[in-house]
């Protein structure tokens, strides 16, 4: 039974990519087969789960035109993980599609085709909720959401709100898995008090593993490495572990 | 003279905001009068600019939709920086003006009528390249592009071919003043090397300050202060009023 996830905040730079990619390739690492898929036109998990020569032939871009996603599909640097990339010409799709009923729901169709595959699919998104956002959520049966800093909190109603209307509309089965902080530095009183917040707030949903602040993780992607191949002792890579075996243990 | 200045990166979480609305601060402190733009529907700029129990009567949509943009702007927490702000709803203008002729310089256009008020106009940009970023690019004359970590280098190739396209097509004016880099961590050999990266692909456009990770940066929005105001003494601080006052002399 697959499980599909969602990495969505709107808000920019808070490590949705680096939460997708490394989550990801900790299951793979576990022996889970997974499909991480790239549905931000920026192309940051692409880039840092394939080398600079390899070759791409059809991305995401052309699955949400009407291709079949069994042709996109490639395999990634992370064993156990391949990959729906994505690319800078996905930009123009939303505007393509505005008139195209059922535009919310392509890739939730195409998904459903190779699920049978894959132990978890794992969607990056991009910071913002527009339609790409809206096809990743209406595919997933879990949302997990970083978080780091005040402002990104103050984007987590607008998220919300639209998790609703989703949820309501267009995709009944979608629920709030985890929300976890990232670049978590507990000696600032700021990160701290949003800690404490999360936990008022949302309660269980809130991550007991946090990511600490951790150059590694900035560097693995120029390498095109997930962070347990690039550096597996740091601390970086240890959370994600850590992380990763929290979810899996919410999601058994 | 007026001078408008764009604040751009697709990446997202740059310091594309904290950069706007503490240089504008810094130079509203020095005497200057200021209009600060924010063409983000996420409205991080206008949270940190005006206080929870403001009412904001008209925003950039309206603007972008034909209101007068005298009827818009407001008086800030910050002396001598006015702001235009933004909104949430800002999100759904792009599919509304996907059609009308001449959408990409609503905004230059609308800045025409009060420039004569203000020595700089500072426009804050979302993490995208769409119709709201475009109309900033076209408004503006000095583009000014906050670097963070090796993801948003590799965004700058399209960021770049953007900036042509406008410069050629839009809005000759428009120059690339200066990138320069936000959150650095001089200890980490990422940073230094991308910074000599820099240096390497863009001489003397690289500014000589660099901004450094402080937390007093993140928090001063949740207290809608600038730095300046929040924690005048703080490295942060220090940092915008050392970068404002470069570029300051480069405008002269
Ligand atoms: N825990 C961490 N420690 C240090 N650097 C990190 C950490 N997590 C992410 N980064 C770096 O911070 C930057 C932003 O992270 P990332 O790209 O994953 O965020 P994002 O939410 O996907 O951004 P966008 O909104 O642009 O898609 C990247 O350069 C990344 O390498
Ligand atoms: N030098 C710094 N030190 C510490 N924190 C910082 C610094 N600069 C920015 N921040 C914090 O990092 C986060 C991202 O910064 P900011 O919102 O300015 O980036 P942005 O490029 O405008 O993001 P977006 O793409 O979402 O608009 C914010 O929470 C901000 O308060
Ligand atoms: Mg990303
Ligand atoms: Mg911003």
């Amino acid at each position: 039974m697959t499980k599909t996830i969602c990495v969505a905040n709107q808000k920019g730079g808070v490590g949705k990519t680096t939460s997708a990619v490394n989550i990801a390739a900790v299951m793979g690492n576990l022996g889970l087969n997974v499909l991480l898929v790239d549905i931000d036109s920026q192309a940051n998990a692409t880039m840092s789960m394939l080398n600079d020569d390899v070759p791409i032939n059809a991305t995401i871009r052309d699955v949400l035109k009407g291709a079949h996603i069994e042709d996109t599909i490639m395999e990634s640097v992370s064993p156990g993980v391949h990959i729906l990339p994505s690319e800078l010409a996905l930009a123009t799709v939303e505007s393509e599609l505005a008139n195209k009923i059922g535009r919310e729901k392509i890739l939730r169709k195409s998904l459903k085709r190779i699920e049978g595959n894959y132990d978890y699919i794992i969607i990056d998104c991009p910071p913002s909720l527009n339609l790409l956002s809206i096809n990743a959520l209406s595919a997933a049966q879990y949302l997990i959401i970083p978080i780091h800093e005040f402002l990104a909190m103050e984007g987590l109603n607008q998220l919300l709100d639209i998790y609703n209307q989703i949820k309501e509309e267009l995709n009944e089965d979608l629920d709030i898995s985890s929300i976890f902080m990232t670049m978590y530095d507990p000696r600032t009183k700021l990160a701290k008090d949003l800690y404490g917040t999360l936990k008022e707030l949302f309660a269980d949903k809130v991550a007991t593993t946090t990511i600490p602040r951790n150059v590694k993780l900035a560097e693995a992607p120029a390498y095109h490495q997930s962070i347990i191949a690039y550096a597996p002792e740091s601390k970086g890579a240890k959370a994600y572990c850590q992380l990763t075996e929290e979810l899996l243990l919410l999601w058994k």
